[in-house]
């Protein structure tokens, strides 16, 4: 699974997510990515893009969730993404990257390693894969 | 206001033994599609432009489980699936069970943009690529010799299988085994319930 999350120079955020799904599903499986408010997800605050065990993302929509605690409980963008990792997968393993409106970049798992990649206008950038 | 942000992933979940050169290899992807969305953003592109073109670059690699590089269903196919979503007006869109589309990224976003719906999906999302005019693929172009690889040990393993980039080993038989000592779970559970499914 490969994403995108973007927050451009007016303040829109928006994201896209892109897989195969896992290797040897059944034929017909859906999973995450093009479910909206689970793989994906994008409003005026923040935009999310999730991978990882498809089946537990869906069950926690993942995605709005970050939106929504950010909305609700006023939570700071890493914060609503730390929260939904720890309080929203049960037993699942799953990573996701997000902006925020404001400009800032985040990104939480709870898995064993993630490939990301992450930049802002000031001139920060990181490519990891480990914690 | 602050300035633009971007992020990209190739996917969580990584074998703890993938070889250091297949890990700079994933770096120098990742890094290649963070400075393409950079220049975009430099150039004043909006957000949902600069998603679409990044995540475009990585259907495209086949490092990545993505357009070429997707796991395999059981039956050795290639099924993709992806969504797009603008976060003014929050628009999005949505495609599933692709299988000759080069890029499902930007089929989502037609559908977005282009069609009363937000998903299309299997045979509704080909022709709707069809009528698009989308640039279209055989399904083996999709097929890596690393993936068919993969789909044996997962077959061998008798489960589904993350897309770990397993690192290659001598011999199938060989990595089958360590597949097998992998107690990979799903939602807590040993994977192997879900393989009868």
């Amino acid at each position: 699974t490969v994403g995108c999350v973007v927050v451009d120079r007016e303040g829109r955020c928006a994201a896209g997510t892109s897989t195969g799904g896992l290797m040897n599903k059944m034929v017909g499986r859906i999973g995450d990515s093009p479910l909206i408010g689970a793989g994906t997800y994008a409003s005026e605050l923040c935009g999310v893009s999730c991978t990882g065990e498809g089946e537990a993302i869906i069950r926690a929509t993942l995605a709005r969730d970050v939106a929504a605690v950010m909305e609700y409980k006023g939570l700071e963008l890493q914060e609503a993404v730390d929260y939904v990792i720890k309080n929203r997968l049960d037993e699942g393993f799953a990573g996701l990257i997000a902006v925020s409106d404001k400009g800032e970049v985040a990104c939480g798992f709870n898995c064993n390693g993630m490939f990301r990649g992450i930049a802002t206008e000031d001139g920060f950038m990181e490519v990891a894969i480990w914690e | 206001m602050g300035g633009w942000a971007i992020a990209v992933h190739g996917g969580a979940g990584v074998d703890p033994n993938l070889p250091a050169e297949r890990q700079e290899e994933a770096k120098q992807l990742l890094t290649r599609c963070l400075n393409l969305g950079i220049s975009a953003l430099e150039s004043n592109a909006s957000a949902i432009d600069v998603v679409e073109l990044v995540v475009r670059e990585l259907e495209t690699d086949p490092l990545f489980n993505s357009g070429r590089g997707s796991a395999l269903t059981e039956k050795g196919t290639v099924e993709m699936e992806a969504s797009i979503m603008d976060g003014t007006r929050r628009r999005c869109g949505a495609v599933s069970g692709v299988t000759t589309v080069k890029n499902p990224i930007s089929l989502a976003r037609l559908v977005m943009d282009k069609s009363p719906h937000s998903y299309l999906a299997f045979s509704g999302a080909e022709a709707f690529a069809r009528q698009q005019g989308v640039e279209l693929v055989e399904n083996e172009y999709f097929i890596t010799e690393d993936n068919v690889g993969m789909l044996k040990l997962a077959k061998e393993a008798n489960s589904i299988l993350f897309d770990y980039r397993i690192p290659p080993v001598g011999c199938a038989g060989e990595a089958a085994a360590t597949a097998i000592d992998l107690p990979t779970k799903m939602n807590g559970l040993p994977i192997s319930v879900y393989s009868p499914e």
